[in-house]
């Protein structure tokens, strides 16, 4: 079965899409079949691999409502080894659909964790998730083995961190005591500013070993890859940000070979 | 009665609750009295003006919930002429404790536009709202006389707003009739890159005079103000971000005076 890696931070803007598609790509690019599940009805991940709106038969509502599996809803992209089950804004009102549906947190799980999906061979399944702990990011919490958390060098995102630890908490005390905390990866930074060094100084400081290594910097390459539907790895491989995410992916698979 | 505006837009971490305490800042620092209300449950106005959680006795819930009137609500902060209802993060699941109250999306209406408000003697509300397009911020369309959305200069944000638009005329059509978009107001712009440029070329292109001549730069003055519970004016007056505030809330109050 495939490693389930949920992307989530409620606070706005962090860098989970971008997280999400890049380390996506470079895991990828290593020859791992990664499958990208975008869960946020602004459907950003979706957007920024190309997938047209209107030509997305199935989503990852259909998923939810257990409508279609993983291998009917996952499409390929233009990436190799890289499929996505594309997002709709039918999810805008999740909280409200599925309210009196007494596995309301399961349903990703049930969908991720089939038998059946055993047979594509994926090694991940990496959940982009909306900024907010609603509905959708406690599917993915529920469904995820662990969380990737992509944590902005800035205070307003230092200062949700606790809100999204108590989250995991009694995520792991009610329905899902496996989750664990892959890590946490810094975003946007910006070595010439004090601000980001003092909030990886106090991120490493109270996480310690759960703070990837890798920092991603702050660089336009990977703002703008996705108005062309390209990864950073193909619009600009060179580039800082590139490089960071490929370090990014290199760094999860090797926590994970020690495990 | 006051000019109540909802700071509106759906995409995460565009610069939402920058503008609501900078702007704020700015019409208070010209005389104006001006009324913040915090409706993201992630409270990061409140957070940014100094308001510690546990000492907020009146929250924004209250005022959706009809416990408590405006000027019950609302208390002084450091700023002269700024007040601040602030956020609590009951309000995360304000779509579901509301769901079966038929004048949902019209509470924040009926409290910011009762009677009581007049004698306040308050220029401005200004709402805060979280990144999504759920009953707290159609609670703030309903009540506004007009929205200011601020316009992050990249790609998905750019994205986003055509979504934004379509909620803007739902409201209209069904709501608040009166509703306006007093302006798009382009933010974190980096005029050493393209990208920055083509957005702001695309925005001024499509939507025209609504978009304000003036744009805030990327300047790291404004997101270290609020880790010293500052707005930027206090923080470092001569800064960039400072002066790209008070020069957009001259542009506001001069395009009101036209009216
Ligand atoms: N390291 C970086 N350098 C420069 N720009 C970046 C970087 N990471 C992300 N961005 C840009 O910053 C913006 C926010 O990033 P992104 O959309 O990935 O965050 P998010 O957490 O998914 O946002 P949301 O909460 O709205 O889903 C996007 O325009 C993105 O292209
Ligand atoms: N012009 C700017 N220059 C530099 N940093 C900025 C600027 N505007 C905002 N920021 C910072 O960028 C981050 C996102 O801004 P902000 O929190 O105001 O956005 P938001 O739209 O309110 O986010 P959310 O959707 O999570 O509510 C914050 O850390 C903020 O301090
Ligand atoms: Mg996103
Ligand atoms: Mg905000």
């Amino acid at each position: 079965l495939p490693r389930i890696l949920a992307v989530v931070n409620q606070k706005g803007g962090v860098g989970k899409t971008t997280t999400a598609i890049n380390l996506g790509a470079s895991l990828a690019a290593s020859g791992r079949r990664v499958h990208l599940v975008d869960l946020d009805p602004q459907g950003n991940a979706s957007t920024g691999l190309g997938s047209e709106a209107m030509t997305r038969d199935h989503s990852t509502y259909d998923l939810l409502l257990g409508d279609a599996a993983l291998s009917e809803a996952s499409r390929p992209t233009q990436i190799e080894n890289l499929w996505l089950v594309p997002s709709t804004s039918d999810l805008s009102s999740a909280d409200i659909d599925l309210m009196t549906n007494e596995r309301r947190t399961h349903l990703l799980r049930n969908v991720l964790r089939a038998e059946s999906v055993a047979s594509l061979g994926a090694d991940y399944v990496l959940i982009d998730c909306p900024p907010s702990l609603n509905i959708l990011t406690l599917n993915a919490m529920v469904a995820a083995d662990a969380l990737v958390v992509p944590l902005q060098a800035e205070f307003f995102a230092l200062e949700g961190l606790s809100q999204l630890m108590l989250t995991l908490r009694e995520v792991r005390q009610s329905a899902n005591p496996a989750l664990r905390i892959e890590g946490v990866v810094l975003t946007m930074y910006d070595r010439r500013n004090n601000l980001s060094q003092q909030v990886e100084a106090d991120a490493r400081g109270t996480l310690g070993e759960m703070v990837f290594q890798t920092v991603i910097p702050r660089n336009v390459r990977l703002s703008e890859a996705p108005s062309h539907a390209l990864s950073v790895l193909e619009y600009d491989p060179q580039s800082s940000g590139a490089r960071a995410y490929k370090a990014l992916a290199g760094e999860l698979m090797a926590r994970e070979a020690r495990e």
